[in-house]
């Protein structure tokens, strides 16, 4: 194929406007990212849209405006989008995909061959619910228009019936002069943000084209919590239950770490998870009780039994600790398995408090290459041991882990896979996903709703509730006009036994945002949508072959439904034909983490641009050594 | 079994090829001051096809790095890697990728297996699989060096006493028997060796058709251009 360089000058493409418009609704948030240029040369030329989204969230939207005509994506099923763009390749068509991923955001790039003097507008909607983390949820959008821009625009609205406790905002480029632009209302159950600064004010220097607007906008905040119920919102036949109460009494926990000291661990690796977990073990509560297993391909343990956190053996840990070298192959089958024969025999043996909630916490970076090995046969060891006993949390650290297989692990066994990115903050990521799941604040959560009342629940049982954090429950009415119904959590506490009644009401939304006529519509229908999906789609990795597939099936037609780009369906992008190109069909696809591997930072930007040269890079020289070989003719 | 020797900074290469009995073992790598080994023992075809002579190509490799305690046994077959007593048996039909402190092994499955010793060597063992049912050939293997830079100056064997380069002159070419390929004059290591101009084929990117590389091909076993002659490269046993 010949490559075609394209002659392009940037100077000759305005981007007139980027405007990021994020409206949240009860945690769910909807982002539209619109963008606008002007071909202002007299020669046709490409012009490049490149947005990050969160990986949490799904796109729903994609469209392009060209002098007046209207394309827009659509969403369908990965194998029929599969087939299209190899049907346009057949044909002659070039076709690309459009996919790219970060540590916590992705990609979605597209670029369109415009006629001289043309205006093109761009717009990506995505959707996601807030997750909560150490008590507040975040927004992040992320922005590097790369060029000044006539309108660029940031608003944020956010609609909280339970009440808005605190909001805070920042952005990594904004600088004293900035700051002001930076417009914040809050009110009790409404906040507006809006960041809008005109050309000299993004200018990097008076004379200079050069932009400041480059990097992350943050907006995090957190909702009142006062009932032990959590909140229930019922809108237009479906409702969603956020629980997460306050002031509840740390559960003890039982938690073996099961480290990876394997030839692969050697050097920053190895040097980084002995630093953090000199840490972690310091932020260990006295009430909890600890177990260290270190494994290559042999595994040794710190102690043969669980030990109370107390500052003795804390410090007797952490010396334990500063000694593991990293040497030989990888047994990660014998290592978990006797982390579970030693939090099994502290629950038996009673020597840890019956209310107290079990963990192993497994961090590796590698696929298993010592005893056994088959992945498959490992994941049902660990899921027969386990029993539903405890939970395992697997940090997969590097790329070269075998991501999926330790997330279907972990979610097997009611806990959550984490990547570490192997960079200098990786003692931080570790120290904060301990963080994360350290202070278990209820067991064995059950959420009751009555039978002849609801259906089409999302998941309603959990292992644990972990401070800091939220359970999200969402559900169909049997009846679209029903208003109430009643409400149970039941669950395992710290000192007693925890259940929660109550009634569940339908709020007036026109009474609690009078002025807001609409916020978007249908929202809580799309939260249900987006959980059940997340939840399917996480039931089609860990289920038995039936329930695999079933829950694809699912996945898929609700992912059909409700226009979302989920792993399991595409959007199908046509490109117009220009005089120079024909119609082009560009397809955009959802990233599992497992595809996401060897993808650090890429160089991304949202607006609107023209392209830059590619600089090859480089992955391995051996500068002037000779490849010398013997092969067969 | 065809030999070549890029030479960069001469943006050129020579090639030569060996041919002996099935099952001799030859010394490939021999690097006395890191204790890495090299040998290769060759299978020839299932049957001789009456029309042509017999080919021969390396069937099994060994590789040991002595310091390391490491021996690496590779067949067509299988992987066999032992690392200070502890084994573990590797197969091709497996995408399989190993770490260990000292070496780490990745196998591309029904493909290539790339070795690389710390601070020592790397390089790439190709399969080439050949239909079970062919009525002469059988499956083979290839072997190649991708980084050599830190071998010792005194690293010999057929490949090894390459790897730090080696100075020859070529003449203008001139017409040989062959009307495709010019001959030429080649003046290394003290001696006048006639060359033919041809190419042999690089398989790394492309295992089943490969990559021409052109080469200037030492003929006669490379008499002239190894040092010593062919005897002083048969070892008794791959490890």
């Amino acid at each position: 194929k010949l490559l075609k360089k394209r002659s392009v000058n940037s100077a000759e493409t305005e981007v007139q406007s980027v405007k990021i418009d994020c409206k949240v609704a009860s945690r769910f948030a909807h982002t539209v990212m619109t963008s606008t240029a002007l071909n202002k040369a007299n020669v046709s030329q490409e012009v490049f849209f490149e947005v990050e989204l969160p990986k949490t969230a799904f796109i729903t939207n994609f469209s392009m405006e060209i002098d007046g005509k209207t394309y827009v994506g659509e969403v369908k099923e990965k194998e029929k989008a599969k087939k299209q763009y190899e049907k346009a390749v057949s044909s002659g068509q070039t076709a690309g995909l459009v996919k790219a991923s970060g540590r916590k955001m992705e990609k979605f790039s597209v670029s369109v061959n415009i006629a001289a003097n043309s205006n093109i507008t761009f717009t990506l909607t995505y959707e996601e619910l807030l997750q909560r983390h150490f008590g507040k949820y975040e927004i992040m959008i992320r922005v590097k228009p790369k060029q000044l821009v006539q309108h660029f625009e940031i608003a944020a609205d956010i609609y909280e019936p339970q009440g808005i406790a605190f909001l805070d905002t920042y952005a990594t480029f904004i600088t004293n002069e900035l700051l002001p632009l930076v417009e914040k209302t809050v009110t009790d159950k409404k906040a507006h943000l809006s960041f809008s600064p005109t050309l000299d004010q993004q200018r990097k220097c008076p004379d200079c084209d050069g932009t400041l607007i480059d990097g992350d906008f943050f907006i995090k905040y957190d909702v009142n919590r006062v009932q032990d119920l959590g909140d229930i919102q019922i809108v237009n036949g479906y409702f969603v239950h956020f629980f997460a109460p306050a002031d509840l009494q740390r559960l003890p926990k039982n938690v073996v770490f099961v480290i990876d000291r394997s030839g692969s661990m050697s050097g920053k690796k190895m040097e980084q998870t002995r630093e953090a977990l000199q840490t972690i073990l310091d932020d260990l509560y006295e009430e909890d009780h600890f177990g260290l297993i270190t494994f290559d391909d042999k595994i040794v343990e710190w102690r043969p039994s669980l030990s109370n956190a107390t500052k003795k053996n804390v410090n007797a840990a952490k010396t334990f600790v500063k000694n593991i070298q990293a040497v030989g192959w990888t047994n990660i089958n014998d290592a978990v398995l006797r982390a579970v024969d030693i939090l099994t025999a502290a629950e038996k043996n009673k020597t840890v408090p019956g209310n107290s909630a079990s963990m192993i916490i497994l961090l590796t970076d590698g696929d298993p290459t010592f005893g056994e090995q088959n992945l498959d046969i490992i994941k049902n060891n660990v899921k027969n041991a386990i029993g539903g006993n405890m939970s395992l949390f697997c940090l997969g650290f590097g790329y070269d882990v075998d991501y999926n297989f330790l997330d279907v692990m972990a979610k097997q066994n009611d806990g959550l896979a984490r990547r570490i990115y192997e960079a200098s903050d990786a003692v931080l990521q570790l120290q904060g996903f301990y963080d994360e799941v350290a202070s278990p604040l209820l067991s064995e959560v059950h959420f009751n709703y009555p039978e002849d009342t609801v259906n089409s629940l999302t998941g309603s049982y959990f292992k644990q509730l972990f401070n800091g954090s939220e359970i999200v429950v969402a559900g169909q009415l049997n009846d679209i006009e029903m208003n109430d119904f009643a409400v149970e959590v039941s669950a395992q506490g710290a000192e007693n036994y925890f259940v929660a009644k109550g009634q569940a009401s339908a709020q007036k939304w026109d009474t609690i945002f009078p002025d807001q006529e609409y916020i978007f519509g249908d929202f809580t229908e799309r939260l249900w949508a987006y959980l059940t999906i997340q939840q399917l789609l996480d039931k089609k990795d860990k289920g038995t072959p039936e329930e695999k597939a079933n829950a694809t099936a699912e996945a898929l037609e609700l992912s059909l439904k409700y226009n979302f780009v989920t792993p399991l369906t595409s959007m199908v992008v046509t490109k117009p034909e220009t005089d120079e190109k024909p119609e082009d069909t560009l397809i955009a696809d959802k990233l599992t983490e497992d595809q996401r591997t060897g993808v650090s930072t890429p160089n991304q930007h949202t607006g609107v641009s023209t392209p830059s040269q590619t600089v090859p890079q480089t992955s391995y020289s051996y500068a002037s050594s000779p490849i010398n070989w013997v092969d067969g003719d | 079994p065809h030999f070549i020797i890029e030479l960069p900074d001469k943006n050129d290469a020579l090639c030569f090829n060996i041919n002996d009995k099935p099952g001799t073992i030859f010394n490939l790598v021999k690097d006395p001051l890191t204790g890495t080994v090299v040998n290769g023992q060759t299978i020839g075809d299932k049957k001789v096809n009456p029309a042509s002579k017999e080919n021969t190509y390396f069937g099994r490799f060994g590789i040991i790095h002595e310091k390391f305690g490491i021996r690496l046994m590779v067949s067509t077959q299988e992987i066999l890697v032992s690392e200070h007593g502890k084994q573990a048996k590797l197969f091709w039909s497996d995408n399989t990728s190993v770490k260990g402190l000292n070496m780490d092994l990745q196998v591309t499955k029904d493909r290539s297996l790339t070795v690389t010793l710390r601070n020592s060597v790397k390089f790439v063992i190709i399969l080439h699989k050949v239909w079970k049912k062919h009525p002469y050939h059988q499956d083979y293997l290839g072997f190649y060096t991708l980084d050599s830079h830190l071998f010792s100056r005194r690293v010999n064997g057929l490949l090894g006493q390459f790897y730090h380069g080696v100075q020859f002159e070529v003449s203008e070419p001139f017409a040989g028997k062959d009307v495709d390929k010019p001959d030429a004059f080649m003046f290394v290591k003290g001696h006048r060796l006639l060359v033919t101009r041809g190419w042999q084929k690089d398989f790394r990117n492309d295992v089943k058709n490969g990559e021409n590389v052109p080469c200037w091909f030492i003929h006669n076993n490379g008499t002239g251009l190894i040092d010593g002659d062919l005897t002083d490269y048969t070892v008794s046993g791959l490890f």
